[in-house]
């Protein structure tokens, strides 16, 4: 289903965005 | 950590769950930490993403004849748009302060928004794929009650075509969905009614086949075979009534009950 797919894309481009934000403050702790 | 009920749900929503869990818990604990890195990228990923996702499901509500899924939809699409908007503007203020606390802020509430938005949406797409089914299920309902008035061989033969498929349909569709709950409980309930199901069917035919035969010859004992009959579709009927109950559960509330 097509709305699964996009759902999938939203997902991996948060996820990636998510993991950016948390890379930057995991050296701090 | 929400729960999901479909594996389908679950593997595309809790990765993503758990990492902003995780931006969650790392931003309360560095709340004056490092300088954020530039996100601009990633977020315009996500904005195209979004803008996919609510080309797709404005797609779907126009296709779609679901009266429920026409009127929640939009709303879980407006939440997706909402929270993108909240990570275009955190990216923004993080380019000019990479220490800003609200775009930290906006950071963690557009992400939320963002699962949450999609969580909404994959719930009423998933309860719009289930009502299709209990559709099917209500057909074969209907089919169930007017098993007492076949009273001709002709009439049996026209019942079972048009119950088989009816049937078949139901037996597919709810083996797949039992496969796909995460609940065990919920997965094993479809799994028995099915299977009794299928075994009170072939049971029913014979027993309106039976009755069928005894009006035909004058024979005695009619009033006997129709009682019969009418107990296994009543008894098919409580099965398939028992499976349109479990698909319509989609939360862990009932937990308790069972």
């Amino acid at each position: 289903e097509m709305i699964l797919e996009a759902a999938k894309g939203i997902m991996a481009a948060s996820s990636a965005l998510v993991r950016a934000a948390n890379a930057a403050q995991r050296e701090l702790i | 950590m929400p729960v999901f009920h479909t594996k389908t749900i679950e593997s595309i929503l809790e990765p993503v769950a758990q990492q902003v869990s995780r931006l969650v818990i790392l931003h309360e604990e560095a709340e004056d930490g490092n300088a954020m890195p530039d996100l601009s990228r990633p977020v315009q990923a996500v904005s195209l993403a979004v803008t996919n996702l609510v080309k797709v499901g404005k797609e779907t509500i126009n296709s779609s004849d679901d009266k429920i899924l026409k009127q929640d939809m939009p709303a879980a699409l407006i939440r997706v748009e909402e929270a993108s908007q909240l990570l275009e503007e955190a990216s923004g203020m993080l380019g000019a302060d990479p220490y800003s606390s609200s775009a930290r802020k906006k950071l963690i509430e557009g992400s939320r928004g963002i699962l949450q938005g999609t969580s909404s949406l994959l719930l009423c797409f998933d309860e719009s794929e289930v009502r299709k089914i209990i559709q099917e299920c209500k057909r074969v309902l209907d089919y169930l009650a007017i098993a007492e008035v076949i009273d001709t061989m002709e009439d049996l033969i026209q019942f079972l075509k048009d119950l088989s498929p009816c049937l078949s349909k139901v037996s597919r569709e709810v083996g797949a969905r039992e496969k796909e709950l995460t609940h065990q409980v919920h997965s094993e309930i479809l799994v028995r009614c099915l299977e009794q199901v299928k075994i009170l069917a072939p049971i029913l035919i014979c027993s309106m086949k039976v009755y069928i035969h005894i009006v035909e010859q004058k024979g005695k004992g009619a009033e006997e075979a129709a009682e019969n009959r009418n107990y296994l579709a009543s008894r098919m009927s409580d099965e398939i009534q028992e499976i349109i109950r479990v698909l319509q559960l989609t939360t862990y509330d009932e937990d308790t009950s069972e």
